[in-house]
């Protein structure tokens, strides 16, 4: 995180805010909810207390605006720059202004005025952009789930340092990043999509192209807004051009950035009998056109032509791929080879041999 | 139609690249572009800025993933000063 250059601060925690206008995208309550939720952010783990008044100078001024409206920062129409605002101090300090040439709104169809607003307000307080990827101060525009929002913790460490920490007894604490090659980091799902793997964990996946050295750190929300974060399986079926994500009793299936129609399915319409209660892991093999459904120490094989699961399972899994033995917790084929990802540590299983042929970190794909 | 050249396609890149940088990255370009292209110009150092900031490979060079980034959404900058 960083403080602006010079740490501007409020010298009192009670500070006020006004409404100057409305956006013609929005209700005006849902407007004024957005804005109440988005000081809130800030107020849950700071002293810090927020106060709206519909009359006379607050310390905060928050308008939508277009071009250029005499603040010396124009705005640039649709797209770009969405909004601004101005670190604290009298007059235009602590500011916010709104792009209105932007498509707000309250949910994730356009830009979520929650998210933008509880960022800006980030700088009316003394703020300045994070590099953290993950965080709410980091600069460029993130399709989070406002509902599920929650302040990440690179962000909780920035307003505390200026403003200290709540006074509520329980210590606030937020998400936060994985980085690259973090150890600890245990894969929910891991797919092929169109000759890139995604590793998938959290809110985000890296995604590895063969041609790139670098894996890209990105929101599964801002590829496909409507799927959760935490997914804990996942395959791409090629001859369909489909990737499906299951977490719990559900599942989607999307081709490219479109989640198909009537998605989410249950998991039982596939034929999964109620005592599965989530998949594990799932990898698609070409070869045999079927698709492995790894649950706890059994995995099922669902045939993708007839749709329909396979006689004769479950099996234990260690019976058919001898040496995996722990949890499977994601999985995917490349080049003849199954790689089961348990924990930290990954197997590289050869179809043909069927056997454990090497073991190896669970982040070597990205370069670890 | 006409096509875009590949020419096109870099000058709007360059053209994207400088109001960025200089909203961003305070770059100071006086209205002339003739320091666009050495590798030790501020141009390039600006650039090389940016794509640390932004986890980026730091080339200094305005590659592909560099202007998609310089693409996406995000918060303004209020001049502050004046």
């Amino acid at each position: 995180y960083s403080i602006t250059p010079g740490r501007p601060v409020w010298d009192n925690t009670d500070l006020t805010y006004r409404i100057l206008n409305y956006t013609p995208d929005m209700a005006q309550a849902d407007v004024d909810r957005a804005i109440e939720k988005a000081f809130k952010v800030w107020s849950d783990v700071t002293p810090l207390k927020f106060t709206r008044i519909y009359d006379g100078p607050s310390d905060i001024e928050i308008a939508f605006e277009t071009g250029d409206h005499g603040d010396n920062s124009p705005f640039d129409g649709p797209d770009g720059l969405l909004a601004h605002a101005f670190q604290p101090g009298k007059g235009i300090g602590g500011d916010t202004h709104f792009d209105d040439d932007e498509k707000w709104s309250k949910g994730t169809n356009g830009y979520n005025l929650f998210l933008v607003a509880a960022h800006e307000f980030g700088h009316s307080l003394g703020l300045s952009h994070s590099d953290d990827p993950g965080a709410l101060m980091f600069p460029n525009y993130s399709n989070d789930d406002p509902n599920t929002f929650h302040l990440p913790q690179d962000d909780i460490n920035a307003i505390q340092d200026l403003y200290g920490p709540t006074t509520n007894a329980v210590k606030p604490t937020g998400p936060t990043t994985p980085t690259i090659c973090d150890s600890k980091i245990i894969f929910d799902a891991i797919i092929t999509l169109r000759g890139e793997i995604m590793f998938f964990t959290d809110r985000f996946f890296w995604r590895k192209h063969p041609q790139t050295p670098q894996a890209e750190l990105n929101f599964i929300k801002s590829f496909w807004s409507s799927l959760p974060t935490g997914i804990e399986a996942a395959y791409e079926n090629p001859e369909t051009d489909q990737i499906l994500f299951f977490k719990g009793s559900k599942y989607w299936a999307l081709s490219g950035y479109e989640v198909l129609y009537g998605y989410p399915k249950s998991i039982y319409q596939l034929g999964f009998p109620k005592t599965v209660k989530k998949i594990d892991a799932a990898v698609y093999i070409e070869e045999t056109q079927k698709t492995y459904f790894f649950v706890g120490d059994k995995y099922w094989s669902y045939d993708e032509e007839r749709k329909v699961l396979d006689k004769d399972f479950p099996r234990e899994i260690a019976e058919d791929f001898p040496g995996i033995t722990q949890k499977v917790h994601a999985v995917f084929q490349k080049n003849g080879f199954l790689y089961f990802f348990s924990g930290q540590r990954q197997y590289e299983f050869s179809i043909t041999s069927k056997k454990v042929m090497r073991l190896m970190k669970n982040n070597s794909w990205l370069g670890c | 139609f006409p096509a875009v050249t590949e020419a096109n396609i870099m000058e709007r890149n360059m053209q994207l690249a400088e109001t960025y940088l200089k909203r961003y990255y305070d770059l100071e370009t006086d209205g002339k572009h003739f320091m666009r292209r050495t590798s030790s110009s501020p141009f390039s150092e600006k650039i090389r800025q940016m794509q640390e900031f932004f986890g980026l490979k730091v080339t200094g060079k305005l590659d592909s993933e560099t202007v998609r980034v310089m693409q996406q959404p995000r918060c303004g900058v209020p001049d502050v000063a004046s």
